[in-house]
């Protein structure tokens, strides 16, 4: 069964991206079949595996729109197993498309219905951007689970609640069967006071459901897409890729892989 | 003359909202009247502002729908001279409403028109969403300048050039005289060759539009906003507040204040 997850927080620059590329990697190094989904305007995803947004004859932008089949944008990246659905600039103009459609629940579910013809995959991992808009709302609405990476700062810890109300509002109405998967603490700086006060208080409120492994400050991750890789491939030995290794491990585990 | 800038820049987490806040409150402290206006849903600048967004009668969203007047929302804060328009999560569902606007020129001209019954303030500063969405537009459109923060990471650096389309889309359509009143670099960190090599690529591609002082990565910048209150008063000499301090004067001097 293939699961899909979205990686969701309103609050930019807290780690998403990083998160779902490496994540990503990770899983297809242990030989799972993996496809990224970046529905961020931004494209960062779509660089941080190599490919140039610019430069794209096809994106998620002409799949949204119904312009293109999935598996005619869908392309494969260096590493074996491990395949996207780019983004492109082009897609910011889709919101305001998107929003046009009068019925919320159509508006909500061109992603999923997108994910209905994509097979073949162990994993389908969607990159969202920083907001609760129209495109977050189809990465909610076509997801099984939501992973959501946290910044170990305060201003990330308070915009929390407000993207837990938006959870529960697609719960209740275009995706009932969406659950969050975990939380998963980012950029922990252990020389400051105020991401052990952060990453106390994310585990009071989440307790369980928050991932064991804390992702550490480590520049090797944030130098590698500069490369077009993952941080897990660029720099293999960097505490960073270690730690995102090990998330895998607890996510694959938890997912009843071995 | 009031002067209107906007903190612009679609990559999230490049340090807007701490910018907006510690310029805002060193103009304050050198005897100027400012506005801070918080058009992004997530509300951070309410928040660093000492303001509970959750507990607020009114916020902006009421103002962009045309439900109340400015200065029946505009609040005070506990610092002289500095006032905020402030946001509330309710503005993440103005933009389907404003969306549904059919004029692309009403549907990104509503801050424009708030902004007409303002008076008495130096400076308007407006700390805008990570997105280049309608409340962005709103925000372009609205203001004199823009200002960039760009983190000194190479996602942010690559943000630059879709940031420069939109502001020229905006010169060409709503506001044929907005300006790029200067690129801000931040969360530098001397440590790395990351920093050097973004900042020097900065420096390359917008010469003299970016601002002599470099804004350091220091913690008690991200605490400040877990007490209400801008870096610059939290922790008055720590360098990342007297960053803001410099980079609040080279404003103030190129804009022709002694
Ligand atoms: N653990 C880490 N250590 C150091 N730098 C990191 C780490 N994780 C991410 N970064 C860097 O921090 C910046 C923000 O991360 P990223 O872009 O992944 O966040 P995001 O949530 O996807 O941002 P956005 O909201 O813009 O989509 C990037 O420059 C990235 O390279
Ligand atoms: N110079 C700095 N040194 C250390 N931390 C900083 C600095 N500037 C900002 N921060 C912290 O980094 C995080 C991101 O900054 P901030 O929220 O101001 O960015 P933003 O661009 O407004 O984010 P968003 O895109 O979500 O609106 C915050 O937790 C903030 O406290
Ligand atoms: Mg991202
Ligand atoms: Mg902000």
């Amino acid at each position: 069964m293939t699961r899909v997850y979205t990686f969701t927080n309103q609050k930019g620059g807290v780690g998403k991206t990083t998160t779902v590329v490496n994540i990503a990697a990770a899983m297809a190094d242990w030989g799972y079949r993996v496809l990224v989904i970046d529905i961020d305007p931004q494209s960062n995803a779509t660089t941080c595996l190599g490919l140039d947004s610019r430069n794209l004859s096809s994106s998620i932008y002409d799949v949204l729109t119904g312009e293109q089949n999935a598996d005619e944008v869908i392309r494969g990246t260096r590493w074996p197993g491990l395949d996207i659905l780019p983004s492109a600039p082009a897609l910011a103009g889709a919101t305001v498309e998107l929003n046009r459609t009068a019925d919320p629940r159509e508006r909500g579910e061109h992603l999923k219905h997108v994910l209905t013809s994509i097979t073949g995959y162990d994993y389908l991992l969607i990159d969202s951007p920083p907001s609760l808009g129209v495109l977050t709302v189809n990465a909610l609405s076509a997801a099984q689970a939501v992973i959501v990476p946290v910044q170990c700062e305060y201003l990330a810890l308070e915009g929390l609640a407000q993207l837990m109300r938006t959870i529960t509002l697609v719960q209740h109405g275009l995706n009932p069967a969406l659950t969050v998967r975990g939380v998963v603490m980012t950029m922990y700086d252990s020389r400051t006071t105020l991401s052990r006060q952060v990453a106390e208080e994310i585990r009071k409120h989440f307790t369980e459901r928050v991932f064991n492994i804390i992702i550490p400050r480590s520049v090797r991750l944030s130098e590698a897409p500069s490369f077009g890789e993952p941080g897990i491939f660029y720099a293999p030995r960097s505490t960073g890729a270690l730690a995102y290794r090990v998330l895998t491990w607890e996510l694959l585990r938890g997912d009843g892989h071995e």
